[in-house]
């Protein structure tokens, strides 16, 4: 779950 | 998802409407650097490869696309559209942008958060858009006189990331493991590029005078 919440931003 | 965040992202979804409005309306793109908006769709490919990999939300893939898609469109049009490619700024557009292409990626290739490509092409975009408005201010200051359109599309890029700074300090002190210092530094570099702008444009706003940048 890190690895994908890492990019959350634009 | 926080309310600096969003307006982050409205100010610079903003800041590209503004700029198609006015290549749009006028049918001219003078005053604008079309190699900083190159950089800008290098910046946006490089970050958003993840498209369809990583899918987040609903909001987050529709703004990538749109980011895309716009800084594409705006390439495309100051490139081959007739009425538009005659008003470019050639002969001020001097600023030998691939260095920086060249300077962030080789500056990638030596700090990132994880030796892969994706993470490579992250770091890139990141170091890139920090310095994409250097030659749309070299730009301005040759041209000297700034129109009202092109003022406001450079104010609300540089808000936008003003208003990212103010997110990382909030996340910094509301989520636990929350560090990103690739994002913030390079940030923080980007919006202080903005500064001297924003120095003369709130000068002319207080004087409700044309904006003039200093040769």
């Amino acid at each position: 779950l890190e690895e994908i919440l890492y990019h959350d931003e634009l | 998802m926080n309310i600096f965040r969003l307006a982050g992202d409205m100010t610079h979804l903003l800041s590209i409407l503004v700029l198609l409005l006015k290549i749009y309306a006028t049918k001219s793109c003078s005053g604008i650097s079309r190699k900083t908006q190159e950089l800008y769709a290098i910046v946006f490919v490089a970050r958003y490869l993840d498209l369809f990999t990583d899918f987040i939300s609903v909001y987050n893939t529709f703004m990538k696309v749109v980011f895309i898609a716009s800084s594409l469109a705006i390439v495309w049009c100051m490139r081959f559209h007739p009425m538009v490619r005659r008003s470019y700024d050639r002969e001020l557009d001097t600023f030998r942008h691939y260095f920086l292409v060249g300077a962030s990626f080789a500056l990638a290739l030596i700090l990132h958060e994880k030796f892969t490509v994706q993470e490579i092409f992250w770091a890139f975009s990141i170091y890139l858009e920090a310095v994409a408005i250097l030659p749309q201010l070299v730009l301005l200051q040759r041209s000297g006189n700034v129109d009202n359109l092109t003022g406001q599309y450079i104010f609300f890029l540089g808000a936008y990331r003003a208003f990212y700074i103010l997110n990382w300090i909030y996340r910094y002190l509301t989520e636990p493991h929350f560090t990103r210092w690739i994002a913030c530094v390079s940030g923080v570099v980007q919006t202080a590029l903005y500064a001297d702008f924003f120095y003369y444009y709130f000068i002319s706003w207080k004087n409700n005078s044309k904006l003039k940048l200093p040769a």
